[in-house]
């Protein structure tokens, strides 16, 4: 473990709480794409499927938490909150998503197991799970103040590994080419959100786009 | 460096 890698995952953890946070206190999902929400938890499940033949006090709670608060957050959009969430804006074609990620996953994973196959299609999958909320952002053309906070760390948890895998292979040889890859696309994919967060958000001004 | 991943990251 490393300084990077532990504030990535207090970074995830933080995004996890401000959208919950923001959906309880407002009772609403206004802005919050529900096809991101399903995708995610569809990452975590295929990925933390060793949850069941391994054992690591920090790594299997942090599973159990993104497992168990993505699945809380559908529930949340799909029971009490429904009445606030538009489908209408939410319209991101995600079977190319699943259906890009799955092809990869079949070509290039690291072993041809179930595990590995369905670790590889998770690694894909989340590389551009956020994409569905990105486009809401695009088409609705701004966004609430607590939901670009939620963007951010979501997206700067994954930003943070980039240096732990620079870190771990300078000092460790250790060497994950697949996460490297989708971690660096899934970060640019955030890049043109990061500027808009940086020169708006963060000068106190609301998030809109030109 | 090692290919084969232990998967000991999130």
């Amino acid at each position: 473990m490393n300084i990077f890698r532990l504030a990535g995952d207090l970074f995830h953890l933080i995004s996890i709480f401000i959208l919950i946070h923001k959906m309880t206190t407002s009772k609403s999902c206004s802005g919050i794409s529900f096809k991101s929400q399903a995708l995610y938890l569809l990452v975590y499940v295929t990925r933390y499927l060793d949850l069941f033949w391994t054992f690591a006090l920090y790594n299997s709670t942090m599973k159990i938490i993104f497992i168990g608060s993505s699945a809380y957050v559908l529930h949340l959009m799909t029971g009490p909150f429904k009445p606030t969430h538009d489908p209408n804006i939410d319209t991101f074609k995600v079977r190319y998503l699943i259906g890009g990620a799955a092809i990869l996953a079949l070509l290039f994973p690291y072993k041809w197991t179930p595990a590995e196959v369905l670790w590889t299609f998770s690694i894909w999958l989340e590389s551009v799970a956020i994409l569905p909320q990105l486009f809401m952002v695009q088409r609705t053309g701004a966004a609430e103040t607590i939901t670009t906070h939620y963007i951010f760390a979501l997206g700067a948890y994954r930003a943070l590994y980039i240096p732990n895998w620079i870190y771990r292979y300078l000092t460790s040889t250790f060497w994950d080419p697949l996460s490297i890859i989708a971690g660096v696309i899934q970060t640019v994919l955030y890049s043109d959100f990061f500027y808009i967060y940086y020169t708006k958000v963060l000068q106190g001004r609301k998030f809109e786009l030109p | 460096g090692e290919k084969d991943t232990p998967k000991d990251e999130l």
